[in-house]
């Protein structure tokens, strides 16, 4: 799990059964009472849960995490959205609620890449079990992690931060200039998962295509969806390009604009064959 | 029924704005640990490793 402090932005992304949606209130809480600021806008995605019925209130249903987010929400983020994007997969939606307070141009010159990859290939999601008494820092066993699975490939100019969990399981984020990337990894067979996340904009120096690419390389996934927000369509076009030549097919793409936030592009992929 | 780890995450995004340019120069980054310790403890996480640059502050979380 990760968390983003920008001066004016906080991005939180947490697995399991965290309960994210409780860390809105005590952050707008705390942003105006010590800070001044204002809530502008906010947007909330997740894919579909693997376990469910395991997640706790309020992430029991898109529809009570909508109802309680709308709840949370101070009345001035008055344009609001709720969406579920399908695929082809029952078990593989986008969902996304966005709201925001009026015409703040937020994320209209930059992008955002959300990666979801599950049914990792086995030998490659190996790499993310620690030595057992291997006696490392989780600081230590992530660093090799990282250059083990080529994962500082990625992004070769970026400051990585990672940590590798005990007996398994990684985290990472990197930095680069104002820009983060993050990836969390579950490798435990019949329920591997592993995402990778990235915002850039057009006139920054990430690469889409190596970008996804690599990504692709380094986990082998049987199912990967990349969702893509941004205002133009050559980020999500780039991305289909560039997996396609890695031996993934394109199994869905879904369409949806959000008021201030542009246009969500949900797109599902799988091997040709494995 | 077979329940094993949650991978798929939430993710929230929080965008906020103020009328005085002073506040923003570091903004959110100015917040007390204890505020996001806080925060984080409602969500169950705790902060296991961070790192900081001129333009943001990251931090791995448990889970």
């Amino acid at each position: 799990s990760s968390l983003f402090v920008y001066p004016t932005k906080i991005i939180i992304k947490t697995c399991g059964t965290t309960q994210l949606l409780k860390s809105m209130t005590p952050l707008i809480f705390y942003a105006h009472t010590h800070l001044g600021l204002t809530l502008s806008s906010c947007r909330y995605t997740r894919g579909t849960f693997i376990f469910p019925l395991s997640q706790p209130f309020p992430h029991t249903s898109f529809n009570d995490e909508v109802t309680y987010i709308e709840a949370t929400l101070p009345p001035n983020l008055c344009f609001r959205k709720a969406s579920i994007m399908p695929s082809k997969s029952s078990s593989h939606a986008w969902h996304v609620f966005t709201a925001t307070s009026d015409s703040h141009a937020l994320y209209h010159h930059n992008y955002t890449l959300e990666i979801c990859m599950t049914d990792l290939d086995p030998l490659l999601a190996g790499k993310f079990f620690r030595r057992p008494g291997d006696g490392r820092s989780g600081d230590s066993a992530g660093r090799e992690m990282t250059e083990l699975t080529g994962i500082d490939g990625i992004n070769p100019h970026a400051l990585v931060c990672d940590f590798a969990f005990d007996p398994c399981g990684y985290s990472m984020n990197g930095m680069d200039g104002e820009w983060y990337s993050t990836i969390h990894v579950t490798p435990e067979e019949g329920y591997s998962y592993a995402s990778f996340e990235c915002v850039g904009s057009r006139s920054s120096e990430v690469d889409v295509v190596h970008v996804v690419r690599k990504v692709v390389q380094i986990f082998r996934p049987g199912t990967m969806s990349v969702s893509t927000t941004s205002l133009g369509n050559e980020v999500w076009r780039k991305v289909a390009g560039a997996v396609e030549p890695m031996g993934m097919k394109l199994r869905s793409c879904a369409m949806d604009q959000f008021p201030d936030s542009g246009s969500v592009v949900f797109q599902t992929f799988s091997p040709l064959r494995r | 029924a077979f329940s094993g780890f949650e991978g798929f995450e939430k993710r929230l995004e929080l965008h906020f704005f103020c009328d005085d340019p002073a506040l923003l120069q570091l903004g959110l980054r100015k917040l007390d640990f204890d505020c996001i310790h806080q925060t984080l403890q409602e969500v169950q996480c705790t902060v296991v490793s961070a790192v900081g640059n001129s333009y943001f502050d990251a931090y791995v979380l448990s889970e």
